[in-house]
């Protein structure tokens, strides 16, 4: 479903040249749950970025869904990014001046799906939050931010979700919780694929991409019993 | 140098009261070496807050150094933002369009710091980012964006170095060389504080905090060998 062939993504400062991904070949097949772990400022954002179709590769080819998404229209790409994926941003990204309620509805508000409140106090409850259903991102811990991301990253019940360090900012029994819902919805067919740094949860997976300056150097399959 | 007796912080959204600290007796010595920890939401950032001077109790009482916070002014509270206490913030709060040299310089320029440009030079080398000098928070990773916060707190020499989850976002090696940071300038006299959900990271520290619902409900009393 994901397939990178020879990605590159060059930023330019000034007149330096910031390779943060240097040629990278990756196939996750639909259902997959894949984690990818490396040092900061490695290009695991830079590589979710890519997927997710919030950027665009400076050469080489990405196909989503066998379609070159190079060839798509805004239009296309926005309805991707609205139905198809899930994004947890690593810093949240959530909108500043609306209530938690109001941030999980909202991809629900573009992509037309009826009964939008009762899901997203679904997903707010699911995450432990009920009680901040009404508060701004300001007027909440940083943990209980990345939480609200989870949620609406949920929403409209993507098929393939990205997770930027999902529990960075969470202790281990909230991690744990939220480790177990990305499981369960691997488990419902879903394609999960999480950047993280915490071993522990790149354990959950089944399958461990390592990258080490913009380039994969190594992978790992893991057997569950 | 920190006493905090019967501390309470309480915020209200719409009608509804969040009480954040309820009733925090906690004193910190000159040179100790703490960590906070506590699920998500338990009030450890607002905690820090409070120690940090950015923000007030509700009711309580705070002596830094001695001297009773809530009878400060506002310019003694600036000065001791600046100079006496270094924090590092769970979002890390960098100036969005100044590089990353100019943001671990500014405290230095309220300080009246001299040569400025080459202690902030030396940090940001020391964090290992010496080839982002001259990018913006937003063309860094999440990680590096961490670590110019770390090296932003540390440019006035602060005796008190307040930290809200430091490692984060960051790779366990990386985040090693943070902690060893901060372990060495515990060890060079300073006093120490850590928010973290890490165990290794508070396992570091001589004395670890447990905070659960805005209360003290355990502390640990380390020894290394
Ligand atoms: N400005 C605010 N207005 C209202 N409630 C707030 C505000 N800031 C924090 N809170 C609430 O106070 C509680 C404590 O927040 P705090 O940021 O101290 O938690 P924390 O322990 O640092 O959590 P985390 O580990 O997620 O960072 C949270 O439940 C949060 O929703
Ligand atoms: N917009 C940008 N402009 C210039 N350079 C950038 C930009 N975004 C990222 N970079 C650089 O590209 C490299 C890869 O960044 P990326 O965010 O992908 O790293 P990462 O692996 O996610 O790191 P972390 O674990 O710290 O989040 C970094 O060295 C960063 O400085
Ligand atoms: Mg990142
Ligand atoms: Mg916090």
């Amino acid at each position: 479903v994901i397939e990178l062939e020879k990605a590159v993504k060059t930023y330019r400062v000034e007149d330096v040249e910031v390779r943060a991904m240097r040629g990278i070949n990756l196939t996750v097949e639909e259902g997959e749950y894949v984690s990818i772990m490396g040092p900061s400022g490695s290009g695991k954002s830079t590589l979710l970025n890519i997927i997710g179709c919030l950027d665009t590769l400076t050469s080489g080819t990405y196909r989503l869904d066998d379609e070159e998404v190079a060839n798509l229209s805004e239009n296309d790409l926005a309805r991707i990014r609205n139905r198809k994926i899930g994004f947890v941003f690593q810093s949240f990204n959530l909108i500043p001046r609306a209530t938690v309620l109001r941030n999980v509805e909202i991809p629900m508000i573009y992509s037309g799906k009826p009964n939008r409140r009762e899901v997203a106090k679904d997903l707010v409850r699911f995450v432990g939050l009920e009680k901040r259903l009404l508060h701004t991102p300001n007027q909440l811990s940083g943990g209980e931010q990345q939480r609200v991301a989870i949620a609406r990253a949920l929403a409209n019940d993507p098929a393939i979700i990205l997770a930027d360090e999902p529990t960075g900012s969470i202790d281990s029994a909230t991690g744990e919780k939220i480790m177990a819902l990305l499981t369960t919805l691997h488990e419902q067919g879903n394609t999960v694929i999480v950047v993280t740094h915490d071993e522990y949860v790149a354990g959950m997976t089944n399958r461990i991409i390592r990258i080490r300056d913009g380039k994969i150097i190594r992978e790992d399959w893991i057997v569950h019993f």
